[in-house]
């Protein structure tokens, strides 16, 4: 059987709600390490995944692995009622009857209990392996704050459309960010930042060699997700899946993999 | 084994 239990509700309605907005759909795979979440987009140009490893929950029994394909859009509008210092528990008996439930309690005298019952469904194509490229296969790699890097796609989005493409080009010390709108261009250029004046929000780009790759701005954009945050990684290759990671804890993260897109 | 294949895979299909 599986039952997990995170004492605040926060972190897992935040993360439902910022995937729920772009993925209607989800899979979630537990095993005894921990639970995985896989979303992907219908045009095959990004794929989701959230990694909540089991010391990250204050109990986690997982003694066979279960896959749950599950409507994260119809989940996302479930929870939103809940709140956010409610005790969550998510549980799967053993019968495995195709439901998973997800209980919202109070956390005074748990007064009162929500049950949210969720049927499984089929999702084509997921779950993904997805191995853990070393550093080292990325020509770049720049990290830099949250709060940062938001309003750098909130500029950008707000230059285009729903449409818009950014080019990603990172030079030895300096990251550039370029949309192009209707009406022109737009290019936000990013120093690496010294590490002794902001010693908590340095930016900072280790290149192995220049790169320049093309993005669809609208999974970019995932601004929901860098509330999660405080820091975003962005490992670039032209060779493989770029990865915008948001580390939420030691123990979890959400990886934004994206294809760069053909010129 | 309950995946159902690589994120390579998934990608290059695009």
């Amino acid at each position: 059987m599986l039952e997990l239990r995170l004492v605040q509700a926060t972190l897992f309605k935040n993360v439902v709600e910022a995937l729920g907005d772009l993925f209607s759909t989800a899979h979630f795979n537990s095993s005894r390490t921990g639970l995985e979440l896989q979303a992907k987009d219908n045009s095959r140009v990004t794929l989701i995944m959230l990694l909540l490893r089991a010391e990250a929950f204050d109990h986690y029994l997982c003694d066979r692995g279960l896959s749950m394909g599950l409507n994260l859009a119809g989940m996302a509008k479930a929870f939103c009622c809940t709140n956010n210092d409610d005790i969550i528990t998510i549980k799967a008996e053993e019968d495995w009857s195709d439901t998973v439930t997800f209980t919202f309690e109070s956390p005074e005298d748990g007064d009162e209990i929500s049950y949210f019952h969720f049927d499984f469904m089929v999702i084509n194509g997921v779950p993904l392996e997805i191995p853990e490229y070393p550093e080292s296969e990325y020509q770049a790699i720049v990290r830099m704050p949250s709060a940062k890097f938001m309003p750098i796609c909130n500029k950008l989005s707000s230059f285009g459309d729903r449409d818009t493409v950014v080019i990603i080009s990172v030079d030895k010390e300096s990251v550039d960010f370029l949309s192009r709108g209707k009406t022109g261009t737009l290019t936000i250029f990013c120093r690496e930042t010294q590490t002794v004046d902001k010693p908590k929000e340095p930016t900072l780009i280790e290149m192995k060699e220049k790169v320049s790759l093309m993005f669809d701005l609208r999974y970019m954009n995932s601004s929901k997700a860098s509330t999660l945050s405080d820091q975003v990684t962005i490992s670039l290759s032209s060779k493989l899946p770029a990865v915008f990671e948001y580390k939420i804890t030691e123990m979890s993260c959400i990886r934004y993999y994206m294809l760069p897109r053909n010129e | 084994g309950t995946k159902q294949g690589s994120i390579m895979s998934f990608f290059k299909k695009a």
